[in-house]
């Protein structure tokens, strides 16, 4: 049996649905070690009704996460998943599939989540278990990390259990386990801290479960959110080595930021008319007022006219924030968009002020562009666009790019901001988007250090990832990893040289190359495995931006093979592989592939299933009618018998 | 705390004690012309000790008035002010910082150097005792080269000997501890009785230190210092001495 005892007793427990299909245990648990998430969802579901119907497991994973695994076995036949390159998987796929043998996995996209969905067509009777691994690196926003898992069982379930593994070398500062399921759960969350372990544990029993005291539907739905912070005594940050790999996380504290000038190029063309346009106006009027008295700015709009509130930076003075929170609630949109113009005359006032010694020398130079479409007057051909920023760009002026809802090409804004030394990020164009746009300004408003180089011993270590970045904001991290030669030091050195508002730095940071290994050893739920995963995780997802700007196919084709056996090797679905899922002879497959990005779709902000034109087939035509099977079969069909004629899959590139 | 005044002229050691209460500030160095000052703030034991509080310093702060610049280092953290730029460093970590002439470097729970125009240098080496020593606490021990370029106006509890007084020490006689002969000591003026003894620097071996042998100077250094060891209490940590 593919149930333990406990789970067979468990199925004494009626839970009735409704629908025959019953989820006996639904278990997530993830092990947190040293910033890098490792998550296995597990559900174990038996069809009791009495005819054969399609079972779905569905799940949402966060963005940033790769899918490293995912196994499924039906009524003891195992289904195990290997990642492939794309083609490969896929014509394996195709050939089940001639032979009627193929069901497929679907992932769409949401806001910050993408869908994993699987279906299996199972006799009456049929007991399932479903199993789906991914690992993620936690991102350090705004002081935190924050580990974001979505539960959406559908059902009650009898044995419902989440446990999140924190483990941290170097200490935790604090752990939290906000109630963001509702006031139904609250107290529900169990936190236990040590130095450096944490276990956060959610496992409310069928009865709490309930929405209601006589309910049968589940109130377990929404995010469960752990957020925790590690100690930090080190302003050369936390260098760490395990089973030949290092990883070193640089987020120093206690450092004053560096005063910053900082241009605002916001579209005001007539598809910022409304809501959009109402969220920009709110969140500028709390970016506005969170300026520092040693900070210079100015607000461009744009439509297809370019329009400066100030010809010149100005010192961010009370009376002069004022003004400009005046000038912005006074905008109406309207018209065609000029991004090539407005982004030009950023740059020009910028490099003036420079010119003219009216900035600090040693101030953070920043365009912050608000943008919900494509440049439609002026230089419309985005490469002629990048171009002419990139030429016009200093050194020392980053871009950040913000794209407002789906209308943009969110590729071209993420492309223009790296090239300039900056980020970018999508705004969902919904309630929430004031908020979103403060955050976003919140995380890079405290630059501290610039120029930030971090160097280990040549002879050392290889492989490393990116070392050098253009600045450090407060309340973020920097993380660098490689391999460490095998018969190298047994002390890892680093030397990080960074210039702050006032000074040139030079620190350091060491490990010892075999510490860590012997401590991880003594402890339960972590993962040994983390430095050397994180190292491929950080590396792919560099490879995929260095990608996205690669100037000519060649070059384009050499980091995507590189991406491909560096997924290969670490087992990551990435846009360039799929997970291909067989039964243990082979005969059976179903494929899991990476979702197309939500770009030029309609419904910004809208449910994941109701978002069009991502499903190029529409949903499986046999989730909603069941069909009938002979007892007989039901019992010990083989799947094959029992999977789809007809498949899904979701098309990309 | 104990100080050991190197006179390189007469090739001799004196040193002396200074008794004070936890919580006073002692100014170390005062030079008004170049605008650097270092003060110490004195801690006490945990416990008394035959009805006497040791103190050690537990914070030393360099100030250096040109570049507004301050380094307050303390057995906790040291902290870099530049007006209104601060930078917050602890003794866990190993580090260089430039600045306008200004360099501070940290050596992982071992020691501070600062230097300024490569001129002046000082040192700032940390003490770490046993957490749960019963009497002792963590501290500080000041080092400062006598090849500093101070200006003629320098003064302080160190500062004052840059400018080397004539020092003779005469009837050296055996005292009452065999190990420790007496003598006379005929500095500034006065002549005082002092002893033989050692005290010790810790700058090669933080652990045992190493002896310096040198002529003790009692009543916290009365007679060897300009006027009594309390017109060098200072009310702030970047205060400069006033002199009388």
């Amino acid at each position: 049996s593919i149930f333990t005892a406990d789970e067979v007793e468990n199925e004494e427990v009626e839970v009735e649905t409704g629908d025959g299909i019953h989820i006996y245990s639904y278990k997530v648990e993830a092990r947190i070690t040293s910033r890098f998430a490792h998550t296995t969802i597990c559900s174990r579901v038996v069809n009791t009704a009495q005819h054969a119907q399609s079972v779905v497991f569905n799940m949402q994973i966060p963005k940033s996460a790769f899918i490293t695994n995912f196994t499924m076995n039906v009524n003891g036949i195992t289904f195990i998943g290997s990642v492939k390159e794309k083609t490969v998987a896929r014509s394996l796929y195709a050939k089940a599939r001639a032979r009627g043998k193929a069901a497929g996995i679907v992932r769409t996209n949401s806001n910050d989540m993408e869908m994993f969905r699987t279906e299996v067509h199972v006799p009456e009777g049929s007991k399932i278990q479903f199993e789906i691994h991914y690992e993620e690196m936690m991102q350090r926003k705004l002081g935190v990390y924050e580990y974001n898992l979505n539960l959406q069982p559908g059902k009650l379930v009898p044995q419902f259990q989440v446990d999140v593994y924190i483990y941290e070398p170097k200490g935790i500062a604090f752990v939290r386990a906000p109630n963001s399921l509702g006031e139904h759960f609250e107290g529900l969350v169990k936190v236990t801290t040590s130095n450096q372990k944490a276990h956060v544990c959610f496992k409310p029993t069928l009865h709490e479960q309930r929405k209601c005291h006589n309910c049968s539907s589940t109130a377990v739905d929404g995010v469960f959110t752990v957020q925790y912070e590690v100690i930090r005594e080190d302003n050369g940050g936390d260098l760490q080595v395990s089973n030949g790999y290092f990883v070193h996380f640089f987020a120093p504290i206690n450092l004053s930021p560096l005063p910053k000038n900082i241009i605002f190029v916001i579209d005001i063309s007539g598809s910022m008319w409304g809501l959009k346009m109402k969220q920009t106006v709110q969140a500028m009027q709390t970016i506005l007022d969170d300026l520092g008295h040693d900070d210079f700015f100015s607000i461009i709009d744009f439509n297809h006219n370019v329009r400066c509130w100030s010809d010149e930076l100005v010192p961010a003075t009370s009376i002069q924030t004022s003004e400009a929170k005046k000038y912005i609630q006074e905008i109406q949109p309207n018209g065609g968009t000029n991004i090539n113009e407005a982004l030009l005359r950023a740059t020009h006032m910028l490099s003036n002020a420079m010119n003219y010694g009216v900035t600090d020398p040693r101030s953070v130079s920043m365009i912050i562009l608000v943008s919900d479409g494509d440049p439609t007057v002026g230089e419309i051909k985005l490469s002629a666009i990048q171009k002419n920023v990139k030429k016009r760009m200093r050194d020392e002026f980053s871009l950040f790019s913000l794209g407002i809802g789906f209308d943009v090409d969110y590729d071209f804004l993420e492309r223009i901001a790296l090239e300039n030394r900056g980020m970018a990020q999508r705004i969902y164009a919904n309630q929430d988007a004031s908020q979103q746009l403060r955050d976003f300004y919140q995380q890079v408003s405290s630059p501290l250090l610039r120029k930030i180089l971090i160097e280990y011993p040549d002879e050392a270590v290889t492989d490393v990832t990116q070392n050098s970045f253009d600045k450090y904001f407060s309340g973020s991290e920097l993380v660098v990893a490689g391999r460490v030669e095998p018969h190298g030091y047994s002390v890892l050195q680093s030397v990080i040289t960074a210039s702050s508002g006032t000074m040139d730095l030079s620190l350091q940071a060491e490990a010892d190359v075999h510490e860590l290994d012997e401590i991880l050893a003594l402890q339960r739920h972590v993962n040994p495995g983390f430095a050397r995963q994180l190292w491929a995780y950080i590396t792919v997802n560099q490879l995929l931006a260095e990608r996205s700007l690669a100037s000519t196919a060649a070059k384009k084709r050499k980091i995507t093979q590189k991406i491909v056996s560096m997924a290969l090797e670490h087992q990551f679905v990435t846009p360039m592989t799929a997970m291909l899922v067989e039964s243990e002879s082979g005969d059976e497959r179903l494929l899991a592939d990476s979702p197309k990005g939500p770009k030029q779709d309609c419904c910004a902000g809208s449910s994941v299933m109701g978002r069009k034109g991502l499903l190029t087939n529409g949903p499986p035509p046999w989730a909603q009618s069941p069909t009938a099977q002979p007892t007989a079969l039901a019992v010990k069909a083989p799947l094959v018998e029992a999977l789809p004629n007809r498949i899904t899959l979701v098309e990309n590139d | 705390p104990h100080f050991i005044i190197h006179l390189p002229k007469c090739k001799q050691d004196i040193c002396f004690n200074i008794d004070s209460e936890p919580g006073k500030i002692l100014n170390l160095v005062s030079d008004p012309n170049l605008g650097v000052v270092v003060n110490g703030q004195l801690i006490g034991a945990k416990k008394l000790e035959e009805t006497k509080t040791s103190t050690f310093f537990g914070t030393i702060a360099i100030y250096y008035k040109k570049q507004d610049m301050k380094v307050e280092i303390s057995t906790e953290r040291i902290s870099v002010t530049n007006g209104k730029h601060a930078h917050l460093f602890t003794w866990e970590e190993t580090g260089n910082m430039t600045q306008n002439g200004v360099r501070i470097s940290i050596k992982k729970d071992t020691y501070i150097t600062v230097s300024v125009n490569e001129e002046i240098s000082f040192m700032v080496l940390l003490h770490r005792v046993w957490k749960k020593h019963p009497v002792n606490v963590d501290f500080l021990g000041f080092y400062t080269p006598h090849t500093n370029m101070f200006s003629p106006e320098v003064h302080g509890l160190l500062g004052q000997f840059f400018s080397e007084p004539e020092v003779k020490v005469f009837n050296v006689h055996p005292g009452s501890d065999p190990k420790k002969p007496e003598a006379t000591m005929e500095v500034k003026g006065h002549k005082l009785a002092v002893t033989r003894g050692w005290q010790k620097d810790y700058r090669a071996d933080k652990v045992y230190g190493t002896n310096v042998y040198c002529w003790f100077i009692h009543n916290s250094g009365k007679g060897f210092i300009d006027g009594h060891y309390k017109d060098y209490i200072v009310p702030h940590l970047d205060s400069f001495l006033q002199r009388p």
